[in-house]
C-alpha cells in the first residue's frame, strides 16, 4: 500500500 | 488527504507562484541562489521517477508535473534567459554542491527503506531536500536589501515542511501504521534549518522595517 512506504506525498 | 497535507501543498506551489513572480515582475532573479533551485530541481526529479509508473491519484499527478515544470521554467529564467541571467549573483552564490550531494547520496545508501534503486534515490531526495535551501539562506545573508518577495518565497519554503509535520502528526494518529522515519526526522530537520530565518522574518513584519539577515 502506498501509504506504507510515503511515496504518497509529495 | 487531511488539511495539514493540503495546506502544505498549497503553500509550496504558492512559494513558486512567488519566485516566478520576482522574476518576472522585476526582471530580474537578484537574492535567488541558482544553486538551491539547481538542487530543488535534482530534488523533484529524483523523488518523482515514479510518475508514470506508480499512479496514485490525479491531484499528485498533476502536483508532481506542476513542481517539476516550474523548477525546470525557474532554471530556464535563471540561466537562459538573456535579461534576467545578468542579474544573477554569481560571486555570491558560492555554496558547493558537493558538500550537500555527496553526504545525502552517502546517508541514503546507508540509511533507507529497501535496498532498490528507486527507494535508494527516492532516499536521496528526501535529504537532499532537507538541507537544498542552505545555499539560499546564505545568498540572503550577504544580499543587502531583500526584497519583499524574496522574503515571502523563503518563508513560504520553510512553512511548507512545517505544515507537513502536522499532517505527519495527524496521519501518526489517524492511519495505522503509518511510520515514517526517515522523512520525519529529515522534514524536521529542513524545518529547523529555517527557524532563525523565521524569527527575522516576524520581526521585520511585525515592525514593519525591511527584512535584513544579521551577518
Amino acid at each position: 500500500k502506498s501509504s506504507a512506504t510515503g511515496h504518497d506525498e509529495l | 488527504m487531511n488539511i495539514f497535507r493540503l495546506a502544505g501543498d498549497m503553500v509550496h506551489l504558492l512559494s513558486f507562484v512567488v519566485l516566478v513572480l520576482k522574476i518576472n515582475a522585476t526582471k530580474s532573479c537578484r537574492g535567488i541562489s541558482l544553486k538551491t533551485q539547481e538542487l530543488y530541481t535534482l530534488v523533484f526529479v529524483c523523488r518523482y521517477l515514479d510518475l508514470f509508473s506508480n499512479f496514485i491519484s490525479m491531484y499528485n499527478t498533476t502536483m508532481k508535473i506542476v513542481f517539476l515544470g516550474t523548477s525546470f521554467a525557474i532554471l530556464y529564467l535563471m540561466r537562459g534567459h538573456k535579461v534576467i541571467k545578468v542579474t544573477y549573483d554569481r560571486e555570491q552564490d558560492t555554496f558547493r554542491y558537493l558538500f550537500l550531494v555527496l553526504p545525502c547520496a552517502l546517508l541514503a545508501l546507508l540509511i533507507h527503506n529497501a535496498w532498490t534503486p528507486f527507494e535508494v534515490v527516492w532516499t536521496f531526495s528526501i535529504y537532499l531536500e532537507a538541507v537544498a535551501i542552505l545555499p539560499q539562506l546564505v545568498l540572503l545573508q550577504r544580499t543587502q536589501n531583500i526584497d519583499n518577495l524574496t522574503g515571502n518565497y523563503v518563508f513560504l519554503l520553510g512553512l511548507y515542511r512545517g505544515l507537513y509535520i502536522l499532517n505527519w502528526i495527524y496521519r501518526y494518529f489517524t492511519e495505522p501504521h503509518y511510520i515514517q522515519w526517515i522523512v520525519w526526522i529529515s522534514g524536521i530537520v529542513q524545518t529547523i534549518l529555517y527557524l532563525d530565518f523565521f524569527y527575522y522574518y516576524i520581526k521585520s513584519w511585525k515592525n514593519n522595517v525591511k527584512l535584513a539577515l544579521p551577518s
